[in-house]
């Protein structure tokens, strides 16, 4: 086994759970390397590097609010045809299983808001999708807020955390986050249809999600029954001084 | 009353004969993704400090060692009473966590703080 480090040797110990995360989350070594490029990837790294330094040391004053971020991009995006004055695509995200160890604190779609398609304007928001029915409505956490420091001009960040609890959160199995992106020429010009539909190869849109890391509570938990806390706390220097 | 200790042990001290560099200390260690084999699905960081810790314990575990009462025992049974019992061990103490950017299987890209993955200081124990 010298010389294949790789984490597939360390299977042999399924008892720890870096292990088993890294097992579940990392591409195998023979599958090609997933390609993320554009403002996906520039977004995360963005992101990386307010909230770590080169060495990967979490910045002190570090803003994220969460342990984990991981940004979803859509599975497919499907330009429907035009709809009066509205361009209007599905994009579907698929939302791993629950895990009871994280806690899903905070949801946002990142969208375009301005597309330009050769020399048309669109003016552009996201809508999640709900089914017909006259008592679902949708009221996302907060206004569409851009963020300039992580995103540039075209881009703005929606919450949508209140959607995602309410609607998607606790059901089992598969779960699809279908979102609509809906946009709107400018006035005085008329977009060719298949130029809109070749936005459906473009990055327009990409999820956040953000999770806190439950673990550490739930060990120290586990490792000290309730009194015990109080009993190391009084009990240990006593114990230390009569070794001493 | 370690000092009335030391002298009732027979035998040589180990701590005398050892040069200070091999006592319990931590050694910086750095390491590449690329090394472990994990560069295909790690963005960043290229480079892991994962550190270690290394040397022996001395006999009479002093407070900056931080060493349990468990561990001050356990020295004292191998000193005094069976040497079949092994002295405490060089091991990490404190640990600092390390953030990490990859790439996962479907495509997503995830930002995770990982606990306990850099060695801060060293105890015997």
């Amino acid at each position: 086994k010298v010389g294949q480090p790789s984490i597939a040797l360390l299977a042999e110990a399924p008892t720890l759970p870096l292990i088993w995360e890294l097992l579940e989350d990392v591409p195998g070594k023979q599958q090609s390397k997933p390609r993320v490029l554009g403002h996906p990837l520039r977004y995360m790294l963005e992101l990386y590097q307010r909230s770590a330094d080169m060495h990967g040391h979490p910045r002190e004053n570090r803003t994220i609010g969460a342990t984990m971020v991981r940004l979803v991009r859509p599975l497919a995006n499907v330009a429907k045809p035009l709809r009066g004055p509205w361009y209007i695509q599905t994009l579907d995200f698929a939302l791993r299983p629950n895990r009871a160890l994280y806690q899903l604190v905070r949801a946002t779609v990142v969208y375009r808001h301005q597309l330009h398609l050769n020399r048309y304007h669109l003016s552009c928001h996201v809508e999640p999708w709900v089914q017909k029915n006259p008592t679902n409505h949708f009221s996302p956490s907060g206004r569409a807020s851009s963020k300039p420091s992580l995103l540039s001009k075209a881009w703005t960040e929606m919450d949508i955390t209140q959607h995602i609890q309410q609607r998607l959160w606790k059901h089992k199995g598969r779960r699809i986050l279908r979102l609509q992106f809906m946009c709107q020429q400018q006035k005085g010009t008329e977009v060719v249809l298949r130029h809109w539909h070749g936005t459906a190869s473009l990055d327009i849109a990409f999820l956040l999600l953000y999770f806190n890391d439950t673990h550490k509570t739930v060990h120290k938990a586990k490792l000290l029954p309730r009194g015990m806390e109080e009993f190391t706390g009084r009990g240990s220097s006593l114990l230390l001084r009569r070794a001493r | 009353q370690a000092g009335s200790i030391r002298s009732e042990v027979p035998g040589p001290s180990r701590e005398r004969d050892k040069p200070e560099s091999s006592q319990c200390s931590l050694h910086p260690f750095q390491v590449s993704f690329h090394q472990l084999g994990w560069d295909h699905w790690i963005i960043a960081p290229h480079l892991y400090t994962p550190n270690y810790c290394k040397g022996t314990c001395p006999r009479v575990l002093r407070y900056g060692l931080n060493s349990p009462n468990h561990a001050i025992i356990q020295n004292l049974v191998n000193e005094l009473v069976d040497q079949r019992v092994p002295q405490p061990s060089c091991v990490p103490y404190k640990y600092v966590p390390i953030s990490i950017l990859l790439i996962e299987a479907n495509g997503s890209i995830l930002y995770k703080e990982y606990e306990d993955m850099i060695a801060q200081s060293c105890t015997c124990r």
